[in-house]
């Protein structure tokens, strides 16, 4: 364990929370891509199935527990819940997700740790989060206004990956430890956000409305 | 290689 990894998992936790938060507390998913929230979970099943083949950690097992429940949690606000699931920009979430996930399932396929049921799910979620967060990103495209909520949920969102980044780097030097799959995937993931990043710092320094082109 | 079974991360 580093203090990257411990506060990258944190960033992770606090923008589910954020996430969480804005749902309850404006009853509203307006800008929240469903999508991504049904990516998210599909993400957490296929990489948390060891819960049940590995030994407990006293750290990961919490975590994997809770980023389950919340992610499954989230997309039944968005589906079912009546007052939310009226707020959902149906029309405007119209990311074809499903192209993400076939893919992913290929590349995982061939590119593995090892041919097994368990490593495959895993790279195919490694993969599959790298890639999540798109529907979100064109969703907030098209949304006239943001609200802060859900800009700082993505942001979060992206800045834990970053934060594994560092991880990753420290682990390199300090333990000699080399995983190529999530560090690749990582790196896709987070310059993904780079436009994000900017804008969301730009809106942040001149403390007006976030807004993406 | 050996490493990335080794998933002790989230």
């Amino acid at each position: 364990m580093n203090a990257f990894r411990l506060l990258a998992d944190l960033t992770h936790l606090l923008s589910i929370i954020i996430l969480l938060v804005k749902i309850r507390t404006t009853k509203s998913c307006a800008g929240i891509s469903l999508k991504t929230q049904d990516l998210y979970v599909l993400v957490f099943i296929s990489r948390y199935l060891d819960l049940f083949t590995r030994p407990l950690s006293l750290y990961n097992t919490p975590f994997k527990l809770v980023f389950l429940a919340t992610s499954i949690t989230i997309v039944y606000y968005m589906r079912y819940h009546k007052v939310v699931k009226q707020t959902y920009n149906k029309d405007s979430d119209t990311f074809k997700h499903y192209f993400l996930i076939l893919p992913c399932a290929v590349l995982a396929f061939f590119i593995n740790p090892k041919f097994t049921f368990i490593e495959v799910l895993w790279s195919f979620s490694i993969y599959l989060e790298a890639v999540a967060i798109l529907p979100q990103l064109v969703l907030l495209q098209s949304s006239s206004n943001i609200d802060n909520l859900t800009g700082n949920y993505v942001f979060m969102l992206g800045a834990y990956r970053a934060l594994y980044l560092l991880n990753w780097i420290y682990r390199f030097f300090a333990e000699d430890v080399v995983r190529w799959i999530p560090w690749i995937a990582g790196l896709v993931q987070t310059a993904l956000y780079a436009d994000f990043f900017y804008y969301y710092i730009k809106s942040w320094r001149n403390n007006e409305r976030l807004k993406l082109p | 290689k050996e490493d990335d079974k080794k998933h002790d991360e989230l």
